[in-house]
Protein backbone atom coordinates (compact mmCIF):
# COMPACT_ATOMS: atom_id res chain seq x y z
CA UNK A 1 0.00 0.00 0.00
CA UNK A 2 1.38 3.11 -0.57
CA UNK A 3 1.02 6.17 1.72
CA UNK A 4 -1.34 9.36 1.29
CA UNK A 5 1.22 11.67 1.63
CA UNK A 6 3.31 9.85 -0.82
CA UNK A 7 0.91 9.73 -3.23
CA UNK A 8 0.53 13.48 -2.99
CA UNK A 9 3.69 13.73 -3.75
CA UNK A 10 4.02 11.49 -6.87
CA UNK A 11 2.08 14.34 -8.91
CA UNK A 12 4.64 17.13 -7.72
CA UNK A 13 7.47 14.65 -9.21
CA UNK A 14 5.46 13.55 -12.37
CA UNK A 15 5.00 17.10 -13.71
CA UNK A 16 8.78 17.99 -13.29
CA UNK A 17 9.73 14.69 -14.99
CA UNK A 18 7.28 15.93 -17.89
CA UNK A 19 9.14 18.94 -17.87
CA UNK A 20 12.60 17.71 -18.61
CA UNK A 21 11.38 14.89 -20.43
CA UNK A 22 9.87 18.11 -23.18
CA UNK A 23 13.73 19.45 -22.46
CA UNK A 24 15.25 16.36 -23.93
CA UNK A 25 16.25 15.21 -20.24
CA UNK A 26 17.12 11.37 -20.15
CA UNK A 27 18.17 10.53 -16.64
CA UNK A 28 17.70 11.88 -13.20
CA UNK A 29 18.69 12.04 -9.32
CA UNK A 30 16.45 12.05 -6.66
CA UNK A 31 18.63 14.87 -5.09
CA UNK A 32 18.25 16.44 -8.45
CA UNK A 33 13.61 16.48 -7.77
CA UNK A 34 14.42 16.80 -4.43
CA UNK A 35 16.21 20.00 -5.09
CA UNK A 36 13.90 21.41 -7.84
CA UNK A 37 10.60 20.70 -5.23
CA UNK A 38 12.18 22.19 -2.03
CA UNK A 39 11.75 18.27 -0.44
CA UNK A 40 14.45 16.11 1.63
CA UNK A 41 16.21 13.69 -1.04
CA UNK A 42 15.45 11.00 1.46
CA UNK A 43 11.96 11.44 1.10
CA UNK A 44 12.07 11.38 -2.67
CA UNK A 45 13.85 8.15 -2.47
CA UNK A 46 11.52 6.33 -0.51
CA UNK A 47 8.85 7.52 -2.29
CA UNK A 48 10.03 6.44 -5.55
CA UNK A 49 10.92 3.10 -4.22
CA UNK A 50 6.86 2.64 -4.22
CA UNK A 51 6.85 2.70 -8.05
CA UNK A 52 9.80 -0.22 -8.09
CA UNK A 53 11.87 1.47 -10.67
CA UNK A 54 15.96 1.36 -9.65
CA UNK A 55 18.24 4.46 -10.35
CA UNK A 56 21.50 3.89 -11.27
CA UNK A 57 24.57 5.10 -9.03
CA UNK A 58 26.01 7.26 -11.54
CA UNK A 59 23.02 7.96 -13.97
CA UNK A 60 20.07 8.11 -11.46
CA UNK A 61 16.47 7.09 -12.54
CA UNK A 62 15.81 6.75 -16.00
CA UNK A 63 12.93 9.82 -17.00
CA UNK A 64 10.81 7.56 -19.08
CA UNK A 65 10.13 4.52 -16.84
CA UNK A 66 10.23 6.77 -13.89
CA UNK A 67 6.65 8.50 -15.84
CA UNK A 68 5.60 5.41 -17.15
CA UNK A 69 5.89 4.21 -13.63
CA UNK A 70 4.47 6.73 -11.42
CA UNK A 71 1.60 7.12 -14.05
CA UNK A 72 0.60 3.92 -13.52
CA UNK A 73 0.77 3.79 -9.67
CA UNK A 74 -2.12 6.72 -9.83
CA UNK A 75 -3.69 4.99 -12.83
CA UNK A 76 -3.65 7.64 -15.18
CA UNK A 77 -1.90 5.92 -17.94
CA UNK A 78 -6.07 4.75 -18.31
CA UNK A 79 -8.69 6.45 -18.60
CA UNK A 80 -11.46 6.56 -16.26
CA UNK A 81 -15.03 7.79 -17.48
CA UNK A 82 -16.19 10.17 -14.96
CA UNK A 83 -19.57 12.32 -14.41
CA UNK A 84 -19.77 16.05 -12.97
CA UNK A 85 -22.78 16.83 -10.96
CA UNK A 86 -23.38 20.88 -10.92
CA UNK A 87 -22.79 21.97 -13.81
CA UNK A 88 -22.16 25.86 -12.13
CA UNK A 89 -18.99 28.11 -12.60
CA UNK A 90 -16.70 26.02 -10.73
CA UNK A 91 -18.12 22.58 -13.09
CA UNK A 92 -17.63 24.54 -16.09
CA UNK A 93 -14.06 25.33 -15.61
CA UNK A 94 -13.03 21.46 -15.18
CA UNK A 95 -15.49 20.42 -18.14
CA UNK A 96 -13.06 22.68 -20.02
CA UNK A 97 -10.11 21.74 -18.38
CA UNK A 98 -8.33 19.78 -20.99
CA UNK A 99 -5.15 18.85 -18.60
CA UNK A 100 -7.70 16.57 -16.83
CA UNK A 101 -7.03 14.28 -19.45
CA UNK A 102 -3.38 13.57 -18.33
CA UNK A 103 -4.75 12.50 -14.83
CA UNK A 104 -6.92 9.52 -16.34
CA UNK A 105 -9.97 11.72 -15.86
CA UNK A 106 -12.29 11.93 -18.98
CA UNK A 107 -15.84 13.95 -18.46
CA UNK A 108 -18.58 11.60 -20.34
CA UNK A 109 -21.37 13.89 -19.42
CA UNK A 110 -22.44 16.30 -16.58
CA UNK A 111 -25.85 16.64 -14.59
CA UNK A 112 -27.85 19.16 -13.25
CA UNK A 113 -30.88 20.47 -11.97
CA UNK A 114 -31.75 23.62 -13.45
CA UNK A 115 -33.84 23.50 -16.49
CA UNK A 116 -31.88 26.13 -18.28
CA UNK A 117 -28.79 24.64 -17.71
CA UNK A 118 -30.07 20.67 -18.71
CA UNK A 119 -29.91 19.94 -22.52
CA UNK A 120 -26.98 22.69 -23.44
CA UNK A 121 -23.07 21.54 -24.05
CA UNK A 122 -20.59 22.64 -21.71
CA UNK A 123 -17.16 22.33 -23.67
CA UNK A 124 -18.72 19.64 -25.95
CA UNK A 125 -20.26 17.88 -23.13
CA UNK A 126 -23.57 17.43 -22.43
CA UNK A 127 -25.70 18.76 -19.36
CA UNK A 128 -28.49 15.83 -18.52
CA UNK A 129 -30.96 16.03 -15.77
CA UNK A 130 -29.88 14.72 -12.47
CA UNK A 131 -33.09 12.41 -12.52
CA UNK A 132 -31.26 10.42 -15.28
CA UNK A 133 -27.79 9.94 -13.41
CA UNK A 134 -28.87 6.28 -11.41
CA UNK A 135 -29.55 4.72 -14.66
CA UNK A 136 -26.84 6.22 -16.97
CA UNK A 137 -24.25 5.49 -14.26
CA UNK A 138 -24.86 1.84 -14.47
CA UNK A 139 -25.64 1.66 -18.25
CA UNK A 140 -21.94 3.70 -18.72
CA UNK A 141 -20.39 1.89 -15.63
CA UNK A 142 -19.19 5.46 -14.18
CA UNK A 143 -17.43 4.49 -10.84
CA UNK A 144 -15.94 8.30 -10.20
CA UNK A 145 -18.04 11.08 -9.72
CA UNK A 146 -16.99 15.25 -9.52
CA UNK A 147 -19.52 16.94 -7.16
CA UNK A 148 -19.50 20.86 -7.58
CA UNK A 149 -23.10 21.54 -6.20
CA UNK A 150 -24.24 24.14 -3.08
CA UNK A 151 -22.91 22.33 0.22
CA UNK A 152 -27.00 22.32 0.60
CA UNK A 153 -27.65 20.50 -2.27
CA UNK A 154 -24.36 17.96 -1.67
CA UNK A 155 -25.68 15.31 0.26
CA UNK A 156 -29.08 14.73 -1.74
CA UNK A 157 -26.77 14.35 -4.92
CA UNK A 158 -24.62 12.26 -3.67
CA UNK A 159 -27.56 9.89 -2.48
CA UNK A 160 -28.23 10.19 -6.06
CA UNK A 161 -25.21 8.82 -7.00
CA UNK A 162 -24.59 5.59 -4.36
CA UNK A 163 -27.92 4.68 -6.07
CA UNK A 164 -26.09 4.56 -9.47
CA UNK A 165 -23.11 2.46 -8.15
CA UNK A 166 -20.61 5.56 -7.60
CA UNK A 167 -17.73 4.39 -5.56
CA UNK A 168 -15.53 7.23 -5.60
CA UNK A 169 -16.69 10.78 -5.37
CA UNK A 170 -14.28 13.88 -5.56
CA UNK A 171 -16.04 16.48 -3.53
CA UNK A 172 -15.98 20.37 -4.25
CA UNK A 173 -18.57 21.11 -1.59
CA UNK A 174 -17.78 22.81 1.63
CA UNK A 175 -19.24 19.99 3.72
CA UNK A 176 -18.81 16.42 4.98
CA UNK A 177 -21.09 14.48 2.71
CA UNK A 178 -21.76 11.10 4.57
CA UNK A 179 -21.29 7.67 1.93
CA UNK A 180 -20.91 3.62 3.07
CA UNK A 181 -17.93 2.84 4.12
CA UNK A 182 -17.24 1.15 1.07
CA UNK A 183 -17.41 4.48 -1.22
CA UNK A 184 -14.27 6.41 -1.46
CA UNK A 185 -14.27 9.94 -0.89
CA UNK A 186 -11.72 12.87 -1.55
CA UNK A 187 -12.49 16.73 -0.36
CA UNK A 188 -11.31 19.08 -2.29
CA UNK A 189 -8.75 21.34 -0.41
CA UNK A 190 -10.07 25.07 -1.05
CA UNK A 191 -10.58 26.21 2.30
CA UNK A 192 -7.72 24.13 3.65
CA UNK A 193 -5.64 25.62 1.49
CA UNK A 194 -6.82 28.93 2.15
CA UNK A 195 -6.37 28.76 6.17
CA UNK A 196 -2.94 27.66 5.63
CA UNK A 197 -2.41 30.86 3.76
CA UNK A 198 -4.28 33.46 5.34
CA UNK A 199 -2.84 31.99 8.68
CA UNK A 200 0.60 31.81 7.57
CA UNK A 201 0.27 35.82 5.92
CA UNK A 202 -0.85 36.88 9.59
CA UNK A 203 1.71 35.49 11.80
CA UNK A 204 3.94 37.12 8.50
CA UNK A 205 2.47 40.03 9.12
CA UNK A 206 3.21 40.49 12.82
CA UNK A 207 6.68 40.38 12.71
CA UNK A 208 6.58 43.15 10.51
CA UNK A 209 4.49 45.20 13.54
CA UNK B 1 2.69 27.97 16.43
CA UNK B 2 -0.36 25.87 15.24
CA UNK B 3 0.64 22.94 13.18
CA UNK B 4 -0.16 22.79 9.53
CA UNK B 5 -2.29 19.51 10.20
CA UNK B 6 -3.98 21.35 12.69
CA UNK B 7 -4.81 24.65 10.24
CA UNK B 8 -6.28 21.88 7.81
CA UNK B 9 -8.73 20.64 9.81
CA UNK B 10 -10.15 24.02 11.61
CA UNK B 11 -11.99 24.81 8.20
CA UNK B 12 -13.74 21.41 8.62
CA UNK B 13 -15.14 22.43 12.11
CA UNK B 14 -16.00 25.90 11.05
CA UNK B 15 -18.53 24.88 7.95
CA UNK B 16 -20.21 22.15 11.20
CA UNK B 17 -20.80 24.85 13.62
CA UNK B 18 -21.48 27.17 11.10
CA UNK B 19 -24.10 24.62 10.24
CA UNK B 20 -25.08 23.77 13.76
CA UNK B 21 -25.46 27.84 14.45
CA UNK B 22 -28.03 28.09 11.66
CA UNK B 23 -30.05 25.36 13.38
CA UNK B 24 -30.02 27.28 16.54
CA UNK B 25 -27.77 24.95 18.37
CA UNK B 26 -25.94 26.50 21.30
CA UNK B 27 -22.81 24.34 22.37
CA UNK B 28 -21.34 21.20 21.34
CA UNK B 29 -18.86 18.82 22.42
CA UNK B 30 -15.74 17.28 21.09
CA UNK B 31 -16.79 14.08 20.57
CA UNK B 32 -20.09 15.40 17.95
CA UNK B 33 -17.33 17.16 15.88
CA UNK B 34 -15.07 14.03 15.79
CA UNK B 35 -18.51 11.71 15.19
CA UNK B 36 -19.52 13.80 12.43
CA UNK B 37 -16.09 14.48 10.79
CA UNK B 38 -15.35 10.79 11.15
CA UNK B 39 -11.94 12.51 13.48
CA UNK B 40 -10.50 11.24 16.67
CA UNK B 41 -12.01 12.84 19.73
CA UNK B 42 -8.80 13.25 21.24
CA UNK B 43 -7.14 15.10 18.19
CA UNK B 44 -10.19 17.28 18.13
CA UNK B 45 -9.69 18.30 21.78
CA UNK B 46 -6.31 19.18 21.00
CA UNK B 47 -7.04 21.36 17.84
CA UNK B 48 -9.53 23.04 19.89
CA UNK B 49 -7.05 23.94 22.45
CA UNK B 50 -5.06 25.96 19.85
CA UNK B 51 -7.78 28.50 19.66
CA UNK B 52 -7.86 28.40 23.90
CA UNK B 53 -11.40 28.02 24.02
CA UNK B 54 -12.11 25.84 26.87
CA UNK B 55 -15.32 23.53 27.57
CA UNK B 56 -17.58 22.84 30.23
CA UNK B 57 -17.59 19.47 31.58
CA UNK B 58 -21.26 18.77 30.70
CA UNK B 59 -21.94 20.93 28.12
CA UNK B 60 -18.82 21.60 26.06
CA UNK B 61 -18.33 24.27 23.70
CA UNK B 62 -19.90 27.27 23.16
CA UNK B 63 -20.47 27.27 19.37
CA UNK B 64 -20.33 30.77 19.29
CA UNK B 65 -16.98 31.20 20.81
CA UNK B 66 -15.63 28.31 19.30
CA UNK B 67 -16.66 30.05 15.62
CA UNK B 68 -14.95 33.36 16.50
CA UNK B 69 -11.88 31.81 17.81
CA UNK B 70 -11.41 29.63 14.56
CA UNK B 71 -12.39 32.72 12.88
CA UNK B 72 -9.27 34.96 14.49
CA UNK B 73 -7.02 32.21 14.11
CA UNK B 74 -7.43 31.85 10.57
CA UNK B 75 -7.90 35.60 10.31
CA UNK B 76 -10.97 35.34 8.47
CA UNK B 77 -12.67 37.62 10.87
CA UNK B 78 -11.24 40.71 8.72
CA UNK B 79 -11.07 41.00 4.57
CA UNK B 80 -7.71 40.57 3.20
CA UNK B 81 -7.84 42.42 -0.20
CA UNK B 82 -6.14 40.30 -2.71
CA UNK B 83 -5.48 40.38 -6.66
CA UNK B 84 -6.28 37.44 -8.85
CA UNK B 85 -3.56 36.59 -11.95
CA UNK B 86 -4.92 35.41 -14.73
CA UNK B 87 -8.43 35.89 -15.46
CA UNK B 88 -9.47 32.39 -17.63
CA UNK B 89 -12.09 30.07 -16.40
CA UNK B 90 -10.85 28.70 -13.66
CA UNK B 91 -9.93 32.25 -12.42
CA UNK B 92 -13.63 33.14 -13.33
CA UNK B 93 -15.15 30.80 -11.32
CA UNK B 94 -13.14 31.81 -8.37
CA UNK B 95 -13.79 35.61 -8.81
CA UNK B 96 -17.41 34.98 -9.00
CA UNK B 97 -17.42 32.51 -5.21
CA UNK B 98 -18.97 35.08 -2.91
CA UNK B 99 -18.19 32.99 -0.04
CA UNK B 100 -14.27 33.43 -0.16
CA UNK B 101 -15.52 36.48 1.77
CA UNK B 102 -16.83 34.33 4.91
CA UNK B 103 -12.98 33.02 4.59
CA UNK B 104 -11.16 36.91 4.97
CA UNK B 105 -10.62 37.00 0.86
CA UNK B 106 -11.85 39.77 -0.81
CA UNK B 107 -11.08 39.76 -4.98
CA UNK B 108 -10.66 43.64 -5.54
CA UNK B 109 -8.67 43.38 -8.69
CA UNK B 110 -7.49 40.80 -11.65
CA UNK B 111 -5.25 40.55 -14.26
CA UNK B 112 -4.24 39.11 -17.68
CA UNK B 113 -2.20 39.67 -20.47
CA UNK B 114 -4.88 38.75 -22.93
CA UNK B 115 -6.03 42.66 -24.84
CA UNK B 116 -9.95 41.01 -24.87
CA UNK B 117 -10.05 40.33 -21.49
CA UNK B 118 -8.51 43.64 -20.40
CA UNK B 119 -10.85 46.14 -19.53
CA UNK B 120 -13.81 43.62 -18.91
CA UNK B 121 -15.50 42.90 -15.45
CA UNK B 122 -15.68 39.33 -14.37
CA UNK B 123 -18.34 39.55 -11.76
CA UNK B 124 -17.97 43.47 -10.94
CA UNK B 125 -14.04 43.20 -11.05
CA UNK B 126 -11.90 44.77 -13.21
CA UNK B 127 -9.52 42.71 -15.50
CA UNK B 128 -6.39 44.95 -15.90
CA UNK B 129 -2.88 44.60 -17.85
CA UNK B 130 -0.25 42.50 -16.23
CA UNK B 131 2.02 44.98 -16.43
CA UNK B 132 0.39 47.56 -14.04
CA UNK B 133 0.32 44.78 -11.05
CA UNK B 134 3.58 46.13 -9.67
CA UNK B 135 2.49 49.98 -9.31
CA UNK B 136 -1.22 48.49 -8.45
CA UNK B 137 -0.02 46.31 -5.39
CA UNK B 138 2.21 48.53 -3.49
CA UNK B 139 -0.20 51.49 -4.02
CA UNK B 140 -3.08 49.29 -2.66
CA UNK B 141 -0.99 47.11 -0.06
CA UNK B 142 -1.69 44.60 -1.73
CA UNK B 143 -0.18 41.26 0.15
CA UNK B 144 -1.62 38.20 -0.88
CA UNK B 145 -2.42 37.14 -4.61
CA UNK B 146 -3.84 34.21 -6.35
CA UNK B 147 -2.36 32.70 -9.61
CA UNK B 148 -4.81 30.96 -12.26
CA UNK B 149 -2.31 31.31 -15.59
CA UNK B 150 -1.13 28.17 -17.35
CA UNK B 151 1.94 26.85 -15.71
CA UNK B 152 4.32 28.13 -18.49
CA UNK B 153 3.50 31.49 -17.74
CA UNK B 154 3.40 31.10 -13.79
CA UNK B 155 6.88 31.65 -13.07
CA UNK B 156 6.96 34.98 -15.04
CA UNK B 157 3.53 36.22 -13.41
CA UNK B 158 5.07 35.56 -10.17
CA UNK B 159 7.92 37.60 -10.92
CA UNK B 160 5.99 40.43 -11.67
CA UNK B 161 3.91 39.50 -8.46
CA UNK B 162 7.15 40.10 -6.00
CA UNK B 163 8.25 43.09 -7.69
CA UNK B 164 4.84 44.54 -6.55
CA UNK B 165 5.19 43.36 -2.77
CA UNK B 166 3.35 40.31 -2.96
CA UNK B 167 4.40 38.20 0.27
CA UNK B 168 1.83 34.97 0.28
CA UNK B 169 0.34 33.15 -3.25
CA UNK B 170 -2.24 30.82 -3.58
CA UNK B 171 -0.81 29.06 -6.80
CA UNK B 172 -3.09 26.65 -9.27
CA UNK B 173 -0.66 25.98 -11.84
CA UNK B 174 0.34 22.69 -11.46
CA UNK B 175 4.11 22.85 -10.94
CA UNK B 176 6.56 24.60 -8.42
CA UNK B 177 7.35 28.70 -8.06
CA UNK B 178 10.74 29.66 -7.53
CA UNK B 179 9.75 32.42 -4.64
CA UNK B 180 12.59 33.48 -1.86
CA UNK B 181 12.30 32.69 1.31
CA UNK B 182 9.88 35.06 2.93
CA UNK B 183 7.42 34.80 0.44
CA UNK B 184 4.45 32.26 2.20
CA UNK B 185 3.12 29.59 -1.27
CA UNK B 186 0.00 27.65 -0.57
CA UNK B 187 -0.21 25.72 -3.64
CA UNK B 188 -3.50 24.07 -4.21
CA UNK B 189 -3.78 20.43 -4.34
CA UNK B 190 -6.03 19.71 -7.71
CA UNK B 191 -3.77 17.04 -9.27
CA UNK B 192 -2.25 15.77 -5.44
CA UNK B 193 -6.15 15.42 -4.41
CA UNK B 194 -7.01 13.07 -7.57
CA UNK B 195 -3.88 11.34 -7.18
CA UNK B 196 -5.46 9.86 -4.39
CA UNK B 197 -9.13 9.20 -5.25
CA UNK B 198 -7.59 7.62 -8.85
CA UNK B 199 -5.33 5.23 -6.81
CA UNK B 200 -7.83 4.40 -3.95
CA UNK B 201 -10.43 3.37 -7.19
CA UNK B 202 -7.86 1.42 -9.05
CA UNK B 203 -7.11 -0.35 -5.92
CA UNK B 204 -11.00 -0.81 -4.45
CA UNK B 205 -11.49 -2.22 -8.82
CA UNK B 206 -8.64 -4.75 -7.97
CA UNK B 207 -10.41 -5.85 -4.96
CA UNK B 208 -13.63 -6.85 -6.71
CA UNK B 209 -12.24 -8.78 -9.59
N1 LIG C 1 -16.36 28.79 -7.59
C1 LIG C 1 -15.31 28.57 -6.84
O1 LIG C 1 -14.25 29.17 -7.05
C2 LIG C 1 -15.37 27.59 -5.69
C3 LIG C 1 -14.30 27.55 -4.81
C4 LIG C 1 -14.36 26.66 -3.76
C5 LIG C 1 -15.44 25.80 -3.58
N2 LIG C 1 -16.48 25.87 -4.41
C6 LIG C 1 -17.60 24.97 -4.18
O2 LIG C 1 -17.90 24.29 -5.39
C7 LIG C 1 -19.32 24.14 -5.50
C8 LIG C 1 -19.77 24.79 -6.79
O3 LIG C 1 -19.51 26.17 -6.74
P1 LIG C 1 -19.89 27.15 -7.94
O4 LIG C 1 -19.19 28.43 -7.66
O5 LIG C 1 -19.65 26.45 -9.25
O6 LIG C 1 -21.47 27.29 -7.71
P2 LIG C 1 -22.59 27.58 -8.81
O7 LIG C 1 -23.79 28.06 -8.08
O8 LIG C 1 -22.03 28.41 -9.90
O9 LIG C 1 -22.91 26.13 -9.43
C9 LIG C 1 -23.64 25.15 -8.75
C10 LIG C 1 -24.40 24.31 -9.77
O10 LIG C 1 -25.04 23.24 -9.07
C11 LIG C 1 -26.37 23.11 -9.58
N3 LIG C 1 -27.23 22.50 -8.58
C12 LIG C 1 -27.72 23.06 -7.43
N4 LIG C 1 -28.48 22.16 -6.76
C13 LIG C 1 -28.47 21.01 -7.50
C14 LIG C 1 -29.08 19.73 -7.34
N5 LIG C 1 -29.85 19.42 -6.27
N6 LIG C 1 -28.87 18.79 -8.29
C15 LIG C 1 -28.09 19.07 -9.37
N7 LIG C 1 -27.49 20.26 -9.57
C16 LIG C 1 -27.67 21.22 -8.65
C17 LIG C 1 -26.80 24.53 -9.93
O11 LIG C 1 -27.84 24.53 -10.86
C18 LIG C 1 -25.49 25.09 -10.51
O12 LIG C 1 -25.37 24.84 -11.89
C19 LIG C 1 -19.93 24.76 -4.25
O13 LIG C 1 -20.15 23.79 -3.28
C20 LIG C 1 -18.85 25.71 -3.78
O14 LIG C 1 -18.93 25.93 -2.38
C21 LIG C 1 -16.45 26.75 -5.48
N1 LIG D 1 -9.86 24.75 -14.95
C1 LIG D 1 -9.66 23.86 -14.02
O1 LIG D 1 -10.58 23.16 -13.64
C2 LIG D 1 -8.28 23.69 -13.40
C3 LIG D 1 -8.10 22.62 -12.57
C4 LIG D 1 -6.86 22.45 -12.00
C5 LIG D 1 -5.83 23.35 -12.23
N2 LIG D 1 -6.01 24.38 -13.07
C6 LIG D 1 -4.89 25.26 -13.33
O2 LIG D 1 -5.32 26.60 -13.14
C7 LIG D 1 -4.68 27.45 -14.08
C8 LIG D 1 -5.76 28.17 -14.87
O3 LIG D 1 -6.51 27.23 -15.59
P1 LIG D 1 -7.71 27.65 -16.56
O4 LIG D 1 -8.43 26.41 -16.89
O5 LIG D 1 -8.46 28.78 -15.95
O6 LIG D 1 -6.91 28.20 -17.82
P2 LIG D 1 -7.36 29.30 -18.87
O7 LIG D 1 -6.51 29.13 -20.07
O8 LIG D 1 -8.84 29.27 -19.02
O9 LIG D 1 -6.97 30.70 -18.14
C9 LIG D 1 -5.67 31.16 -18.05
C10 LIG D 1 -5.67 32.68 -18.07
O10 LIG D 1 -4.33 33.15 -17.84
C11 LIG D 1 -4.05 34.20 -18.74
N3 LIG D 1 -2.61 34.29 -18.97
C12 LIG D 1 -1.83 33.44 -19.67
N4 LIG D 1 -0.54 33.87 -19.63
C13 LIG D 1 -0.54 35.00 -18.88
C14 LIG D 1 0.48 35.93 -18.49
N5 LIG D 1 1.77 35.76 -18.86
N6 LIG D 1 0.15 36.98 -17.73
C15 LIG D 1 -1.14 37.16 -17.35
N7 LIG D 1 -2.16 36.34 -17.69
C16 LIG D 1 -1.85 35.28 -18.44
C17 LIG D 1 -4.82 33.85 -20.00
O11 LIG D 1 -5.02 34.98 -20.82
C18 LIG D 1 -6.11 33.26 -19.41
O12 LIG D 1 -7.07 34.28 -19.21
C19 LIG D 1 -3.79 26.55 -14.93
O13 LIG D 1 -2.50 26.58 -14.44
C20 LIG D 1 -4.38 25.20 -14.75
O14 LIG D 1 -3.42 24.17 -14.91
C21 LIG D 1 -7.22 24.58 -13.67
Amino acid sequence: VIPEPTLRRLPHYLHLLLNLKEQGVKSVSSTFIANELGLDSTQVRKDVQYTNIIGKPKTGFDVNSLINAIQTCLNWNRYENAFLIGAGSLGTAMLGYKQFKDYGLNFVAAFDNDPEKVGQKIHGIEVLSIDRLPVLAQLMKIHLAVLTVPAKAAQECVDIMLKGGIVAIWNFAPMQIKVPQNVIVENAQFSQSLAVLTRKLSVYKQTLL
